[in-house]
């Protein structure tokens, strides 16, 4: 499964 | 979001609020570099173009608001406002910053977690961010004195460096697969910038004396 990096991070 | 991060962006936050508080009270950005400051709106511009594709948290959402705004408006009082327009020394501010933008765009093209649009500009804001502190170190390290509140200015921007590496030290340890090359490496050389400041930094607390910094 290849997971959508999100940037959560300010 | 564990303590660290929060007290990181609590840390970046009061940093804005000092500098706000500064060029509002003493109408006067003396010993600000505008070019940093330009630097960091162009950062936030850059890495928040995800603001209406990638819903995080409100708070997340919030503080991306925030930075976007304030860094703006601190551009427009140096650039603008008549009184505090006149208190900017160009002189001192001489940094080719427009190099450290086409450097780190540059690095973006070829170093990037994918080859899109929004990926291309956050890795820019993350290696434009790094170095956006320079053009202010070497004012400051050129005009000698620090005033206060741009000492105080500095240092909150270094702390808030320093609680995200814990940050991240805390996540890698906390949360599986955690690896995030750029932003990790990027944070570590951009708090390494500040090793030279954070040192004088705490001599001048130590003693209590005014900040000064060697030609």
């Amino acid at each position: 499964v290849v997971e959508r990096k999100i940037h959560d991070e300010l | 979001m564990n303590i660290f991060r929060l007290a990181g962006d609590m840390t970046h936050l009061l940093s804005i609020l000092v500098l706000l508080l500064k060029i509002y009270a003493t109408k006067s950005c003396s010993g600000v570099s505008r070019k940093t400051q330009e630097l960091y709106a162009i950062v936030f511009l850059a890495r928040y173009l995800d603001l209406f594709t990638d819903f995080i948290s409100v708070y997340n959402t919030f503080m991306k608001i925030v930075f976007i705004a304030s860094s703006l408006a601190i551009v427009w009082c140096i650039r603008v406002h008549p009184m505090v327009k006149r208190s900017y020394d160009k002189d001192l501010d001489t940094f080719r910053h427009y190099l450290l933008v086409a450097a780190s765009f540059l690095l973006a093209l070829f170093l990037h977690e994918k080859f899109t649009f929004l990926e291309i500009f956050w890795a820019f804001s993350i290696y434009l961010e790094a170095v956006a502190i320079l053009p202010q170190l070497v004012l400051l390290q050129r005009s000698g004195n620090v005033d206060n509140l741009t000492g105080q200015y500095v240092f909150f921007l270094g702390a808030y460096r320093g609680l995200y590496i814990l940050n991240w030290i805390y996540r890698y340890l906390t949360e599986p697969r955690f690896t995030r090359w750029i932003a990790c490496v990027s944070g570590v050389v951009q708090t390494a910038l500040y090793a030279d400041f954070f040192y004088y930094y705490f001599i001048s607390w130590k003693n209590n004396s005014k900040l000064k910094l060697p030609a």
